[in-house]
């Protein structure tokens, strides 16, 4: 099932660069 | 391409679809950072704090062509046009009203495709700098940044010189969008 996360718009700008940075490792 | 919902969407839908638009929105502004000259040569970890701190301020200047200050009109990239006021119902009056002033203040400067590329550099590489390492690196790659700028827009306009400092003085009003907005907006993440 699909579960939401409410955070900040910084927060999950912050999350979506951490996974690019991590994916290109 | 950032469609807002019709009415008959939830206000969670709503912010679901919008925190969608921006996952691709924000990629792309990690691929624009990684094509800056020089960027790249940056510690990894610098790289990604200026980004974190950067990020929504170069949106911001992105999203400036959406807006239409005279009319008070959206206009996301699938062409659906929205007002001011239909936009207000989903409660992101203040930053709408603070995006509308920024866009036409930017607009008005008249910048040319490349150097609102290059502004949007000096942007990213004039981010909050807590957190940096190397913070004389991140300094001279803005020095040469804002060096490349004020010689790009002094050699197309020689007869004004008003105009970067205009330009300039932009940073200040995206450093304060982004501490009154970016903490402030929500966004629902789907795991």
């Amino acid at each position: 099932p699909k579960t939401h996360r409410v955070m900040t718009l910084a927060d999950h700008i912050s999350h979506i660069i951490t996974q690019d940075f991590a994916r290109n490792q | 391409a950032c469609p807002v919902a019709p009415s008959s969407r939830s206000s969670q839908e709503v912010w679901e679809s919008f925190s969608q638009c921006f996952t691709p929105a924000v990629k792309e502004v990690v691929e624009f950072a990684k094509s800056i000259p020089g960027f790249q040569s940056l510690e990894q970890h610098d790289q990604v704090m200026l980004l974190k701190s950067g990020t929504f301020q170069v949106l911001m200047v992105r999203f400036c062509s959406l807006f239409d200050p005279k009319e008070r009109t959206v206009t996301f990239l699938n062409g659906q046009t929205y007002s001011l006021a239909s936009l207000r119902a989903l409660g992101m009056g203040c930053l709408l009203d603070a995006m509308f002033d920024f866009s036409e203040k930017l607009g008005q400067l008249g910048l040319e495709p490349d150097e609102m590329a290059l502004f949007m550099a000096v942007v990213l590489v004039s981010a909050d700098r807590s957190g940096i390492v190397e913070v004389a690196a991140v300094e001279q790659l803005q020095e040469n940044l804002i060096k490349a700028l004020r010689s790009l827009m002094s050699h197309r306009r020689p007869d004004d010189s008003t105009l970067f400092p205009k330009l300039l003085l932009r940073l200040p009003d995206l450093r304060t969008l982004n501490i009154q907005h970016s903490d402030k907006l929500l966004a629902f993440r789907i795991d």
